[in-house]
Parts: C-alpha cells; sequence; structure tokens
C-alpha cells in the first residue's frame, strides 16, 4: 500500500498493462504510460492507497477536496464503472479515452447524456434539468430568477423533445446535439491529443519505471 | 436569451475536465 515510487515497478491496485489499455482505447501506449503518472499524482494527493477517491478527483479539479459540485461527482461516477467509490487506473484511461479529440462522437454523445440523466432513468427529465440548473446556480456566482430558469428550460424542452412527453430520450439527445454541436464542447480535452509532449517529465519518469 | 439550460450547465467548472491536467502552483 502507500504512494508508488518511481523506483519501484510495484503499481497501483487494479493496475491494467499499458499495451492492453491502448488497444482499447485512443491512446498510444507511451500515452497510457503518462496518464499513468498523472494518475500515481492524483491517487495519492490525499488517501496514499493508489486509487482515486471523490475529495482526490475534486482537488484534481478544484484545488480544492471541499468543493462541492454536482457535475463533478456525475463525472466521478460515470468514471467509477465498477461503482465501488473509487477509480481504478483502467477505469481512468478508458474514461479518459471518451474526452480524447480522436474518440468517436457518437462516445461523447452518450457520455455527456449519462451525465445529465442525473436519476439514471434513460431519459433526462424536466425537474432533473431545472435542478440541475439550479444546482449550477448555487454552486456559481451566477443570478437567475425562478422565473427565467424555468424560462430556460422550458425552451430547451421546446427545441430538445421533439416527442413532447417531458422527457429527452438519447435519439432526441442526438437531434439536439446534432444542432448545436456547443454542447459537446467539454467532451474534448486538447491535452489528449499528444498527452506525452504537453507532459514531458510524464515520459522521462515513464521510461525510468515501465520500460 | 439564445442559451439554453445544457449551455449554461456546460459552463459549469465541473464539467470540464481540464483542471486534471494542469500542475499546481
Amino acid at each position: 500500500m502507500g504512494c508508488i515510487s518511481s523506483k519501484h515497478i510495484k503499481h497501483t491496485p487494479g493496475y491494467e498493462e499499458p499495451n492492453i489499455l491502448a488497444s482499447e482505447t485512443c491512446f498510444t501506449v507511451n500515452e497510457v504510460q503518462a496518464l499513468y503518472e498523472l494518475f500515481k499524482k492524483i491517487s495519492c494527493s490525499i488517501i496514499k492507497d493508489g486509487l482515486i477517491h471523490k475529495e482526490e478527483f475534486q482537488l484534481a479539479l478544484f484545488r480544492n477536496s471541499n468543493n462541492k459540485n454536482l457535475f463533478a461527482d456525475r463525472v466521478f461516477d460515470l468514471f467509477d464503472i465498477k461503482r465501488n467509490g473509487v477509480i481504478e487506473f483502467g477505469e481512468f484511461v478508458r474514461s479518459l479515452s471518451v474526452f480524447h479529440p480522436g474518440a468517436p462522437t457518437a462516445d461523447k454523445i452518450a457520455f455527456a447524456f449519462r451525465l445529465y440523466d442525473l436519476r439514471q432513468t434513460g431519459c433526462i427529465e424536466r425537474d432533473e434539468l431545472k435542478e440541475m440548473v439550479l444546482a449550477l446556480l448555487k454552486e456559481s456566482d451566477l443570478t437567475l430568477s425562478d422565473d427565467v430558469v424555468e424560462q430556460i428550460v422550458e425552451k430547451t424542452f421546446r427545441e430538445a423533445d421533439a416527442k413532447g412527453d417531458g422527457r429527452i430520450d438519447l435519439d432526441e439527445w442526438k437531434d439536439f446535439v446534432a444542432k448545436n454541436p456547443s454542447l459537446l464542447k467539454n467532451m474534448t480535452l486538447p491535452y489528449l491529443k499528444d498527452i506525452t509532449l504537453a507532459f514531458p517529465s510524464f515520459v522521462t519518469n515513464t521510461e525510468e519505471v515501465d520500460v | 436569451s439564445q442559451m439554453n439550460a445544457f449551455d449554461i450547465i456546460s459552463m459549469s467548472t465541473g464539467f470540464d475536465l481540464s483542471g486534471l491536467f494542469e500542475e499546481p502552483d
């Protein structure tokens, strides 16, 4: 247990081989190795067990582990594929692969849909959407009256809920995103295109450890 | 407003994962 020294080939719990992860994702083996350095850093930031806990995820995102954020919570839950409360290395790489510039748009659309499907009912419901907008406003410095929020949600449903049943299903979501491609902006992280160049120190370290 | 509810939500920092890749100060 504990943080893994870069001088020993001893991996974090749930470690998966970079060549296997590379074959299943948009990353090369070198990029997976660079992500492993990032993973080790995040997963040992608070609880030194080589697994990313929610507090560590939020610390990495916000530099503050107490910063409550509905979407950081949701993203963490989606990364935690096994639903055991922590993110293992393989989960980290597979989930980040969806955010790769080269990942299929369909994967990005599906991930964003699951993110917004707060209660995991298979649809984005009207009150769910309003709840998300209100939570965001509460967590940020933005202020909008309840009337304005209601109008925005109403307008969004007029445009997105083609069947008019008060719920946005995956097909409706796909059509809505096609008309509003900016909704996928956050689903692509340019950093991932060549993470080994963006973080050369990671590559130096991984060459020592993993070759 | 021309923005829809999802535009507003996507402005949330929690939906922007770029912080994961930034070195701490």
